[in-house]
């Protein structure tokens, strides 16, 4: 059995469809740069929960192909269980035939039934995969039914219209300001070595060098916990992250420095504003590694650069937009 | 060999929670640890 922490999608607000099996059956997903499963709910969950949701019936497949072999998904107190099978995957046309999935069989909690989305497609490497399940995209590179071994991420910032993931290819529209191309530090998550994190013009953390993650099923920006009282202090807020809307526009940019180059985000980016209120979009963490910290650029970052990520060559390119 | 998915923008977990006066309980049930998702795979 393997798990996923369900918990940690609570934030996410981008998704897209999919269908799986034969005739097609619809699924709304979150496309995860941050995990190597696809799962979404199944028939063979009978609690409310999943009662909000599509759910997939494989005897409605021709094409389906079942396992005896378990899965566990898994979300604070409790965990979605279920059942790996095979099935096609389409993906904006693209048939990926023989798709191991997961589909829920439980799910012990009532939150789920407000969950937006109905299943989550991870986009990161098979070595992360639980149950050694092969994820999406490498079966697209192994099917040869991609024309780069490579996707690319559009955010918009507006984030009504506009938004997309693109299998195979990279859009030149979104990269006339250039890619910078940087190399990965493990082909596990789409993680990648940071040089340091100012704030305006002075240096506040990984001054030495630290780990970062670039994850679209991440919403906010993620920092190491003993450094996340500092930064919010250095960004007049107290420790809630509450910010005055009004000193916004006086806010500098926090920059990124990744192999050599710096990458802004301005206080547009990272101030997020609901209900007349503005909160920083950080988040802290503590998840050590052998090089240091883990930061996670999620969405907040993501809606500033397009992002490229390269299986052929294993680098993550980033487009600064306009 | 190349294929665009659209993605939309909708209401997330968390803000639907709060529309039903639930996240607090959930919040309390659930502590939100950014960092399971990381490295828990088994």
């Amino acid at each position: 059995s393997s798990t996923e922490p369900l918990q940690n999608y609570m934030d996410n607000e981008y998704f897209g469809t999919i269908s799986i099996g034969t005739p097609g059956q619809q699924f709304t997903v979150m496309f995860d740069t941050g995990s190597s499963n696809l799962w979404v709910p199944s028939v063979y969950c009978s609690s409310r929960a999943c009662s909000n949701h599509n759910l997939f019936n494989p005897s409605e497949s021709s094409t389906f192909v079942g396992t005896n072999e378990s899965v566990s998904i898994a979300y604070g107190t409790g965990s979605m269980t279920g059942v790996l099978g095979y099935d096609t995957v389409t993906v904006a046309g693209i048939e990926v035939t023989n798709q191991i999935f997961g589909l829920t069989e439980t799910e012990p909690g009532d939150f789920f039934y407000y969950c937006p989305f109905d299943g989550i497609l991870g986009l990161a490497f098979p070595s992360i995969a639980s149950a050694g399940a092969t994820p999406v995209f490498d079966n697209m590179m192994t099917e040869d039914l991609v024309a780069e071994d490579l996707f690319s991420v559009y955010l918009s910032k507006d984030g009504q219209s506009g938004s997309f993931v693109l299998f195979g290819a990279i859009d030149s529209s979104y990269t006339t300001n250039g890619i910078t191309w940087i190399p990965l530090s493990a082909e596990t998550y789409w993680q990648i070595t940071m040089d340091s994190v100012y704030i305006g013009d002075e240096p506040v953390a990984c001054t030495s060098g630290c780990q970062a993650i670039v994850d679209t099923g991440t919403s906010l920006l993620v920092v190491p916990n003993s450094i996340l009282n500092s930064l919010l202090a250095a960004l007049g807020s107290d420790s809630s992250g509450r910010i005055s809307c009004s000193a916004v526009s006086m806010l500098p940019d926090v920059v990124y420095y990744l192999n050599g180059n710096a990458f802004p985000v301005p206080p547009s980016a990272y101030v997020i504003e609901s209900e007349g209120d503005c909160m920083l979009g950080f988040e802290g963490m503590d998840v050590p590694t052998e090089s240091g910290e883990l930061w996670i650029l999620g969405d907040v970052f993501i809606r500033q650069y397009y992002v490229v990520f390269n299986r052929a060559n294993n680098m993550v390119g980033l487009s600064p937009l306009s | 060999h190349i294929s665009r998915v659209s993605l939309w923008r909708g209401k997330s977990l968390r803000q639907t929670l709060k529309e039903h006066g639930l996240l607090e309980n959930y919040l309390k049930q659930h502590p939100y640890n950014p960092a399971a998702k990381y490295f828990s795979t088994g």
